[in-house]
């Protein structure tokens, strides 16, 4: 594997966005890119990653290798690199190690560092290509910021999709708090628009905690994407350029 | 209500 990054922000974003849900996954490398899926220990919630091949200029990867990585140990490594610097992502066949350089700009600093490889042996869980009821796409700072409100109200929050738009209600022993966003396009700047589309109302309930903890990535990307049908688990899609994604599933509450 | 599902009660393990 050789996959050089532009700038080592984008890698250091997601894996700070994801430390705090799962702390040992496997890096899955192959002619695509780089993907990673791994549940939390409670098996609420999940994280799906993909940065393809085009994200990397260049990318490399001769076989399947999967990199059994502790996140809190990459954290470590990751701390030493700027992010502006070159990233590059190497490693050999059947590695004990990965080995991460992070280049200056101006090319008179190299770090480098080898990081301890671990096997680990993750259940994978397939997850069908679903025709979501209702797809909500909003600013990822007013989410992030709906979400640490209500949590101030509550520990879980009712999300509500209907033509008219998406309510966010939280019921808690001070009182009741809503938020509703309406689909709204704004012409100066797109990355304001509430865009909803929908094929039949819905109304599920999720813990805020979760919901909160998927807002680390809120600085990976303008607008995230919620896509829900009843009795299924959300979705939380944070897009990233050229078809990268960082994905976030979590099981709805059990109803009343 | 305090009750979360579980993921694998709607995915299968591939």
């Amino acid at each position: 594997l050789e996959a050089r990054l532009e700038a080592a922000d984008l890698f250091k974003k997601v894996v700070e966005a994801i430390k705090d849900l799962v702390q040992h996954c496997n890096f899955d490398c192959n002619d695509s890119g780089i993907a990673l899926q791994a549940m939390d220990n409670s098996h609420v919630a999940l994280v799906s990653m993909m940065l393809t091949a085009d994200t990397f200029t260049p990318f490399r990867c001769d076989r399947n290798i999967p990199l059994g990585i502790d996140l809190t140990s990459l954290t470590k490594v990751l701390r030493a690199a700027q992010s502006s610097d070159i990233l590059t992502i190497k490693s050999e066949d059947a590695p004990d190690v990965v080995n991460l350089v992070f280049e200056g700009k101006d090319q008179d600093r190299i770090s480098e560092y080898d990081l301890k490889l671990m096997d680990i042996d993750q259940e994978h869980l397939g997850i069908p290509d679903t025709e979501y009821a209702a797809t909500a796409s909003m600013p990822a700072a007013d989410f992030k910021r709906i979400c640490s409100d209500l949590l101030l109200i509550s520990e879980a929050v009712s999300i509500e999709c209907t033509k008219e738009g998406i309510t966010f209600k939280a019921e808690g022993d001070i009182g009741n708090g809503s938020v509703t966003l309406r689909q709204h396009s704004d012409l100066e700047n797109s990355d304001k628009n509430v865009d909803i589309s929908l094929t039949e109302p819905v109304a599920l309930s999720f813990s805020l905690k979760y919901l909160t903890g998927f807002c680390k990535a809120t600085g990976l990307s303008n607008q995230v994407r919620l896509c829900l049908s009843n009795d299924v688990p959300l979705m939380v899609e944070y897009a990233l350029a050229n078809n990268s994604y960082l994905r976030f599933y979590l099981a709805p509450k059990i109803g009343d | 209500q305090n009750h979360q599902h579980i993921l694998q009660g709607f995915y299968e393990a591939a």
